[in-house]
């Protein structure tokens, strides 16, 4: 463990916690995407299966038990419980599109070809693009509320933070994973054009409006 | 050894 993973597990771990303050207390998930929130739920199923194999740390062991608990408690209360206030309109992208893709790279480029494996780096794949459909609809709304951007924000900084303890790995344990390693350099890129929007807008006080 | 090392992770 490092400082860098630390933090980027505690952001992580933030972002799930604005997530559900934010539908809980304002009972609505307006402006949040469902279909995130289930690739979210997908990704953490199919990575957290060695929760029954494999014990590494009471850290490790308790937060893959709080990623996946809160990842379908978020998925229940936006098509249960706050059924009604889901934006199904505007949060319409196709995620079959990401998961077929997901599951034929992870087929072809793994590190072994066995079960636990194959789902491991099927879950890193589809962890990279996860957040798609959450920024098309930031996009096709124009506008997300602060609640929701600082959510992105801590969500997105999480893998950033992963990356540099990726750095740190290489050369304090000279350990490497280049397919965790390009996924999450995907994963942040893809929230460059937000991250920027978010320092320039949202830090100042203003709602972060994207260019229609 | 080396599947804790590359699955320490979350």
């Amino acid at each position: 463990m490092n400082i860098f993973r630390l933090f980027g597990d505690l952001s992580h771990l933030l972002a799930i916690i604005i997530l559900l303050l934010k539908i809980w207390k304002t009972r609505s998930c307006a402006g949040i995407s469902g279909k995130s929130q289930i690739l979210f739920a997908i990704v953490y199923t199919s990575r957290y299966l060695d929760l029954m194999t494999t014990y590494i740390s009471a850290y490790n062991t308790f937060m893959k038990i709080v990623f996946v608990a809160t990842s379908y408690a978020t998925v229940f209360l936006m098509y249960m419980k706050f059924k009604a206030t889901y934006d199904r309109n505007h949060d319409t992208f196709r995620i079959e599109f990401l998961i077929v893709p997901a599951v034929i790279l992870a087929l072809v480029i793994n590190q072994e070809f066995t079960v636990l494996e194959v789902l491991w780096t099927f879950s890193i794949y589809l962890e990279s693009v996860a957040i798609l459909p959450q920024l098309f609809l930031v996009s096709k709304t124009g506008e997300a509320e602060s609640i929701t951007s600082h959510y992105l924000f801590a969500l997105g900084s999480y893998r950033a933070l992963y990356l540099l303890n990726w750095v740190y790995r290489y050369y304090a344990e000279d350990h490497y994973d280049l397919i965790a390693i390009v996924a999450g350099l995907v994963q942040t890129v893809l929230y460059c054009d937000f991250f920027y929007l978010y320092i320039t807008k949202v830090l100042k006080g203003k709602k972060l409006q994207l260019p229609a | 050894e080396n599947y804790i090392k590359s699955k320490d992770e979350l």
